[in-house]
């Protein structure tokens, strides 16, 4: 506060205010909602524009006159076939039931990540906090290798597999459609706060697929008495019904929501309270659960309900997310306008199975610097299960593969890239 | 949150110094200067932590040369505080005399440090 009541950096205070609050791109002269800068809500977070000075060219929107003139739509096809005098928008997208990815998330979707070399005295070099400056920029996730929106291969281990790359692996029509609409601490009680940054016009945009994924603040709380302070299953109806309602309103035709459940998060303790942090790895002198107790104490735990030393307090917390769950499941056989709606889980447990295959241990699978969120490697994985599950139940949600994606690669190689 | 903000920083960082310290063998002052020497010129953070060793640096000598760990330094800085009628926090063990004992006897060797008057005022 002080460093930004100085008179010249008044300005670039409030704007940087403006894009975390309403989780808005900084940079977006246009005021389209997308940007040509990666950071500061820019394209890590939502495709990048490829003209930030007009608001009609942006990500997602439907092709304008063919796109014969210039790319409106920012997934590099564009032009006019020499040979047959047929836009190659219409050539290769017409028809193929192209649709982007949209987010509705909290820090798990967002993929809030700390780096645990920060921490490491042993290996910490020049190299080590070179990434420190983007980190801050965006708010210390990395959705440009998440399960849902990550486009880049993933630079902090593991690999990124996500519901956008596969949704524009089966149609490179799909092309950097996609958005992140999340932030750190969301849940159902505080999403219609940030919805509004959503950027979908309901007549002039292709369909969607929204993700709405709440995985643990409903259940998840710095206070003492964590389960009073826990989201009511009727309060969450109450809640997702008014978000449905929101989208009703600004989803194209023919789009589609998904609906996931809550995580256990029980899976935290059993597999790293005797484990030890990073931070107690040269001595060996501190374990997740000294971490999790002190956490508490200073009452900065962000889930006092799973990184407890209460058993049975770890598993009533679960108990309320099962059934936070079962009304999201319920809520997902209702039917609106714009959309369809489909419920699928976000099992932890199924996750570990697939990564136990792979000779993975479960406590990799949780961000060894906080030891409470989804590790790179679970959520690739649990973006290849989510996919599959949907693939396998509900194919039309996903399209048809564009049997032009070989063309589309021939023509215009990666697209401008992302 | 500020204040649980502002201890888990502290005891973050000070383990950190303390562990560069023992892994090369050396000073509390080399460690924090190696520390603010792998910091990126970007957003002024080696400028920062150049500052901050220079404002905390006094101190954390005289409280590593006692043996104290990180949380007896936060503490003892009054960067993280007690509450009333709770215990302290801390993330490490506490130390063999007790980690009351320990965080009073550090707050004796640092009370007359300006730094802490500073903080305290603040």
């Amino acid at each position: 506060p002080s460093i930004c009541s100085l008179p010249f950096l008044d300005k670039i205070c409030q704007k940087i205010k403006h894009t975390i609050d309403y989780k808005v791109p900084l940079k977006d002269f246009d005021q389209d909602n997308f940007s040509d800068l990666s950071y500061f809500r820019g394209y890590d977070w939502r495709g990048k524009d490829c003209n930030d000075l007009n608001d009609t060219v942006y990500p997602g929107r439907s092709p304008r006159n063919w796109d014969i003139q210039h790319d409106s739509n920012c997934n590099g096809i564009w032009g006019i076939d020499p040979e047959d005098g047929i836009p190659y928008e219409k050539k290769f997208c017409e028809g193929t039931d192209s649709k982007g990815v949209i987010l509705l998330a909290d820090s798990a979707g967002a993929h809030f990540h700390i780096p645990p070399e920060w921490l490491t005295a042993e290996t910490m070099s020049l190299k080590t906090f070179s990434n420190l400056p983007l980190t801050i920029f965006n708010e210390f996730d990395w959705p440009q290798f998440s399960g849902y929106t990550g486009f880049l291969n993933s630079t902090i281990g593991g690999w990124t597999e996500s519901i956008y790359l596969h949704l524009r692996d089966r149609n490179r029509c799909n092309h950097r459609d996609y958005q992140s609409i999340s932030k750190n601490g969301g849940s159902s009680k505080n999403i219609m706060g940030f919805i509004e940054s959503l950027a979908r016009k309901k007549k002039l945009d292709k369909p969607a697929i929204v993700i709405y994924s709440m995985v643990g603040n409903d259940v998840c709380n710095e206070y003492t008495d964590t389960l009073a302070h826990m989201t009511s299953p009727k309060d969450l109806h109450d809640d997702v019904m008014k978000v449905l309602k929101y989208l009703n309103s600004r989803l194209p035709d023919g789009s589609h929501v998904i609906l996931q459940g809550l995580a256990d998060g029980r899976f935290l303790w059993d597999h790293l309270h005797n484990r030890y942090h990073p931070l107690g790895q040269l001595n060996k002198d501190i374990t997740y659960e000294q971490l999790y107790t002190f956490l508490s104490c200073i009452q900065f735990n962000p889930c006092n309900g799973w990184m407890s030393l209460n058993e049975t307090l770890r598993n009533l917390t679960s108990q309320r997310a099962f059934q936070l769950s079962s009304v999201l499941e319920e809520i997902a056989t209702l039917k609106f306008s714009s959309f369809d709606m489909l419920y699928v889980n976000f099992s932890i447990a199924a996750i570990a199975d697939e990564w136990h295959k792979l000779g993975g241990k479960p406590w990799q699978l949780i961000e060894p610097t906080d030891g409470f969120h989804p590790s790179q490697n679970a959520l690739a994985l649990g973006a290849k299960l989510v996919w599959q599950e949907v693939l396998q139940k509900w194919p039309h949600v996903l399209g048809k593969p564009n049997p032009f994606n070989k063309d589309i690669v021939r023509v215009f190689g990666d697209q401008g890239g992302h | 949150l500020p204040s649980a903000v502002t201890c888990t920083g502290c005891v973050l960082l000070v383990s950190v110094i303390e562990q560069l310290a023992q892994v090369h063998n050396s000073t509390v002052q080399k460690a924090m200067e190696r520390l603010c020497s792998y910091l990126p010129e970007h957003l002024y953070l080696k400028m920062i932590c150049q500052g901050a060793a220079e404002f905390f640096g006094p101190d954390l000598i005289k409280l590593f040369t006692s043996k104290a760990n990180a949380d007896v330094v936060c503490h003892a800085l009054n960067l993280c505080r007690k509450q009333p009628g709770l215990p302290y926090c801390h993330l490490y063990p506490p130390p063999k005399e007790g980690l009351e004992m320990s965080i009073k006897k550090a707050q004796r060797i640092v009370k007359s440090s300006v730094l802490l008057r500073k903080l305290t005022a603040f």
